[in-house]
Formats: C-alpha cells, sequence, structure tokens
C-alpha cells in the first residue's frame, strides 16, 4: 500500500503543472524511497525525470512497489481542486485501479477526497547512463525563464553559447535578432540570485525554443535552475526539489 | 533554422 502525505499541496500542484504541458501520460513509480516519473514527449525530443524522495512527504510509506499510470490532464483537473496550503495524501493499494487524493484544511475540518482511475500505460524507457558535461551553469531560474520566454518572441530556436565567464543566449529571427549576456555573479545575502558558471570546454548548442518555454514552466519549484551542457550532446536542465528533483533532457538542433 | 535531433539518437531504448 502507498500513503504519501504532503505537508501542502503546493508540491505536487508545481511539479503537474509543470509537466502536463509536455507529457500526456506518465507511470509514476512508487517504491519505499518515494516516487519517480521518466516520461518522454510525443516528438520525442525532451524527456521529463522526476524523483520525489520520501524525505518531500511528511509521511511516506510504500510497503510495494507500485506503478500509477496517470492521464496529467486528468490528474491536474483533480489538483487544481486541492488548495495550495491543504495538507494532500495520495493513498493506493497494492494492485490499484485508482489513486485516491485526499486534501485537508489545516485552519478547519474540512476534508476533500478524490479518486482518479489509472490507466495501463506501456512506455518504453530510455537508458541514461551518468552523462558528462562541458559546462554547468546555475543561475536565477526566474531570469531563466524571461530570457526564454523573451528570446522565443523573435525565433523558434535559441542558441546558448558559454565560454570562460558569460553565458550568452542568442536569437536569430526573420525580423530581426536579439541577445542577453550572463556573467558570473556571487550575491552573498541573496544566493539564491547568484549565477555561477563552471566550464571546461566552451559550449556552442541551439535548442529549441518552444521546449524551453516548457521547460520553464517550472520556475515555481525552485529559485535557482542548474543547466547541464555537453557539445553535440542533450542538454540537462535540473530544478531542485525540497527532496529530490525535476529534470528535463533536451536533444538540440543541428546545422542543416 | 536547425534540423531538431530526437532523444533516441543518443540514448538507448531499455
Amino acid at each position: 500500500m502507498l500513503e504519501g502525505k504532503f505537508d501542502e499541496a503546493s508540491l505536487l500542484k508545481k511539479v503537474i503543472d509543470a509537466m502536463k504541458d509536455s507529457v500526456k501520460l506518465c507511470n509514476f513509480n512508487c517504491t519505499e524511497n518515494g516516487i519517480s516519473v521518466q516520461a518522454i514527449d510525443d516528438s520525442r525530443v525532451l524527456l521529463i525525470s522526476l524523483l520525489i524522495e520520501a524525505g518531500s512527504f511528511e509521511d511516506y510509506r510504500c510497503d510495494r512497489n507500485i506503478v500509477l499510470g496517470l492521464e496529467m490532464e486528468s490528474l491536474n483537473k483533480i489538483i487544481k481542486n486541492g488548495n495550495a496550503s491543504d495538507m494532500l495524501t495520495l493513498v493506493a493499494e497494492d494492485s490499484p485501479d485508482a489513486l485516491n487524493l485526499i486534501f485537508e484544511d489545516k485552519r478547519r475540518d474540512r476534508i476533500a477526497e478524490y479518486s482518479l482511475k489509472l490507466m495501463d500505460i506501456d512506455q518504453d524507457f530510455l537508458k541514461i547512463e551518468d552523462m558528462k558535461f562541458d559546462a554547468v551553469v546555475n543561475m536565477p531560474s526566474a531570469e531563466f525563464a524571461k530570457i526564454c520566454r523573451d528570446m522565443k518572441t523573435l525565433s523558434e530556436s535559441l542558441q546558448i553559447i558559454i565560454t570562460k565567464d558569460s553565458v550568452k543566449f542568442n536569437s536569430e529571427g526573420d525580423f530581426g535578432s536579439g541577445s542577453v549576456v550572463i556573467k558570473s555573479f556571487t550575491d552573498l545575502e541573496k544566493t539564491e540570485e547568484s549565477v555561477r558558471i563552471t566550464l571546461e570546454k566552451p559550449i556552442n548548442l541551439t535548442f529549441g525554443a518552444k521546449y524551453l518555454n516548457d521547460i520553464i514552466k517550472s520556475t515555481p519549484l525552485a529559485s535557482q535552475v542548474t543547466i547541464k551542457l555537453c557539445d553535440k550532446q542533450p542538454a540537462l536542465f535540473e530544478y531542485q526539489l525540497p527532496s529530490g528533483y525535476l529534470r528535463f533532457y533536451l536533444a538540440p538542433k543541428f546545422e542543416d | 533554422d536547425g534540423l531538431q535531433s530526437t532523444l533516441g539518437e543518443f540514448f538507448p531504448t531499455e
């Protein structure tokens, strides 16, 4: 049996909100260590890897491994019915045909209970070995989100160029072009505002702006985003959870 | 503006 209680529904609300526009069907794998998901978008360009460790829950138990096949839009409809500050408990039997979601208001005696039918989802699984990266950028997630939104107004592609101490986001469109340069910066008082660049080799990669604009839906989850890049390889965008992560692997674009 | 690659080109399917 699975029983996982979040102190606040807000965490799962943000996670589902970040995923639902990229993937429609997901298997949520529940083990004694927590809940994990690997899901790929229909175009097979963007992969989501989610890990909500047991430590993200106030109470967590999962006696046997359980797979919950969930339709994200349906899950989102139910999740939206709960308040962000509600306690949220996920309950499923050992061989479940439904996931129960219980929202409890902390101030009042109000309990809302929902049942979501499970689906049998046949998904293939991509084997991602430990990747080596040439460059790692830690920067404020809100700043990264603004850059992705701004650059998408110009072009469907966004070029990321990293040299010693700066990251250049470059966009070349039909009616014009634009770029934003971010430099390493340490804010001792507000560490979440800092930009850290770790570079082994210079990077020049191009990504689809559409996918980046799906990734930035994770911005409410974490004040910083970590971007890991390697020449001619998929990039990794990571948002840390209190205990766990939401990662996106994005395949690059290449010259014709 | 460039050819979009897919993740299957980089990661094997299990």
